[in-house]
């Protein structure tokens, strides 16, 4: 229902299909471990999206690409530019 | 301060737009606070283009990365001006950059601000409050199973990898929390935005923030 869901081609029992299914199994592990941390109830929801299918490391390697420079700490003073 | 701030009430942030398989989210964030502060300052909300800083922000990397305040340094020493999205439409992919002449319409940077407000986050609400959406650096990683609701826990704010744009606050119940519109389509988390709590630099949202100046 996954790949039906997220339109994904690759065939069942293929090479990719057994590499995204690890993936996935890997994101169900972490989802049961991250939702473990509050149940208050409007904490955060973890789960099954169409990210699931990729490891972490492609997930970082597309979507995490973002560096920071060192910002100097707020000082109060009104800065205006 | 007001309890609870949202600049989406104000009709002046622009809908979530999504990156697609390219590491671009720093040029959005910029855009994004850009788009906001010039519509607060009176003008049509209107879309500009992602894709001319991708491609003409020479000290980043276009769809392989880059820095919100390199982009914003570059946008405030060339005083290059933003286009409409229309002209130059987002492509997912870096491009050669499309030069205009300095009389063709668009938003330019006139300055930024750009701060650490870690152990300050309520200081960090009011320049939210005083100059508009605000461009953030964040550890996105427990993002990529994130589905909705205010994280808290577990979002380590050791490695900034992420760049959002942060429009509004909500302190009003039991866990206050920041609106973080993100650019990853809507079908993501909260119709495209994330509810960070505020207190404890989850996420490492208050680490690198940048305040733009038209």
């Amino acid at each position: 229902s996954f790949r039906e869901h997220f339109h994904r081609m690759y065939e069942v029992n293929g090479e990719e299909f057994n590499r995204r299914h690890l993936n996935f199994q890997n994101a169900t592990k972490r989802h049961a471990y991250l939702n473990s941390l509050s149940t208050a109830p409007q904490s955060a929801k973890y789960g099954i999206n169409r990210f699931s299918d990729l490891s972490q490391k492609e997930f970082r390697g597309l979507y995490l690409r973002a560096s920071a420079d060192r910002a100097p700490l707020f000082s109060g003073l009104k800065t205006e530019g | 301060l007001p309890a609870k701030f949202d600049w989406r009430d104000k009709a002046v942030v622009a809908p979530v737009q999504n990156q697609q398989a390219c590491g671009s989210c720093w040029a959005f964030s910029v855009v994004g606070a850009m788009q906001s502060v010039h519509a607060i300052g009176g003008s049509p909300l209107a879309q500009l283009s992602v894709q001319q800083v991708l491609d003409c922000s020479f000290q980043n990397h276009g769809c392989n990365g880059g820095s919100p305040f390199r982009a914003l340094t570059w946008l405030k020493q060339t005083r290059v001006k933003l286009v409409p999205q229309s002209e130059y439409s987002y492509k997912a992919e870096t491009g050669i950059c499309h030069f205009f002449s300095q009389s063709h319409a668009g938003v330019a940077v006139k300055n930024f601000t750009a701060h650490d407000f870690s152990g300050q986050e309520e200081a960090m609400m009011g320049q939210l409050v005083e100059h508009g959406p605000l461009a953030a650096i964040v550890d996105a990683v427990s993002w990529q199973d994130y589905l909705g609701g205010i994280i808290q826990h577990h979002c380590s704010s050791q490695w900034s990898n992420h760049a959002v744009l942060v429009v509004g606050y909500n302190t009003t119940g039991d866990i206050p929390y920041w609106i973080v519109q993100n650019s990853w389509g809507t079908t993501w988390g909260n119709e495209g935005y994330v509810y960070i709590k505020i207190g404890g630099n989850v996420c490492g949202i208050a680490d690198s923030v940048a305040a733009v100046f038209l």
